[in-house]
């Protein structure tokens, strides 16, 4: 179970870091 | 000072704390209004990744023991799915009009929701885990408790075979543990507490054997002897409890001290 929480925690904050990248990178162009 | 206390969950969410803060000051500085790009697929794969964080937790819930994370964890997880759906409303919003100010304040409290939440989550996981060393803890200092009564060499072998595995275990976790600290001075704290019980421990046993020998040959020097067998119990279980208030501590209890 930790392991596997680790895991889903590590996906939802890449895809939280993608999601803010795509709206910084249409704010800073 | 680290912001968060552990290396596990300094690496997953530091970058994601960077990026948050920088959006948000981004965001201040954008109120002229630049339009807002598409957010559907994004937003869509955070809201997949919450789902199954979601699952993984609930299954958590159901398979601990710990009351404690019976009732912290559900708020922590509601934190969680609230900020996805705010990020989702938002690229809702913002599909009909790029430039919605109420999209873009909804985009901001989402991503930092997802933050703060999945902190929550991992933190109330890691106290849990952190209360499982603790028991292993006081079963050390219940052991160590015994050592006073012990008066024949059948129940010292008794005594140091119940202890010897406990020790053994909070010695491996401990150790583990500190190593997963990032605030030094914690992590320095456990090892040099760690270090004096594997220190005192042969001592404490060895200073039994003399009590009870002493005992045995009705000599005067028993009472001397059983003083030494208690403080050196007394020390062990000093730095044990030691061990069990740093273990509790946070950054954020060090920033209360400040």
């Amino acid at each position: 179970n930790a392991a596997e929480m680790v895991r889903q925690a590590k996906i939802l904050a890449t895809a939280t870091s993608t999601l803010i990248q795509s709206i910084k990178f249409e704010a800073e162009s | 000072m680290p912001v968060f206390h552990t290396k596990t969950i300094e690496s997953i969410l530091e970058p994601v704390a960077q990026q948050v803060s920088r959006l948000v000051i981004l965001h201040e500085e954008a109120e002229d209004g630049n339009a807002m790009p598409d957010l559907e697929k994004p937003v869509l794969a955070v809201s997949r990744a919450v789902v199954n964080l979601v699952k993984v937790g609930r299954s958590t819930i159901d398979s601990s023991e710990d009351p404690i994370l019976k009732q912290d964890m559900p708020a922590a997880l509601n934190r969680v799915e609230a900020a996805a759906r705010l990020l989702e409303e938002a690229s809702a919003l913002l599909k009909n009009d790029p430039l919605s100010q109420p999209a873009r304040k909804k985009l901001i409290e989402g991503a930092r929701g997802i933050l703060q939440g999945t902190s929550a989550l991992l933190l109330c996981f890691d106290e849990s885990e952190v209360r499982k060393i603790i028991r292993e803890c006081k079963k050390v200092l219940d052991y160590l408790a015994v050592a006073e009564v012990i008066e024949t060499m059948e129940d010292l072998v008794q005594f140091v075979r119940d202890l010897s595995p406990c020790l053994t275990k909070v010695s491996r976790e401990v150790d583990h543990r500190s190593q997963e600290l990032t605030h030094q001075v914690h992590r320095e704290i456990l090892t040099r507490c760690l270090d004096s019980v594997k220190t005192l421990s042969p001592i404490l046993i060895c200073s039994m054997k003399i009590f009870i020998q002493i005992l045995h040959q009705h000599c005067k020097e028993s009472e001397e002897a059983a003083e030494n067998r208690n403080y050196l119990a007394g020390r062990m279980s000093d730095e044990i409890n030691e061990i069990i208030r740093v273990l509790q501590l946070t950054t954020y209890d060090e920033e209360e001290w400040d």
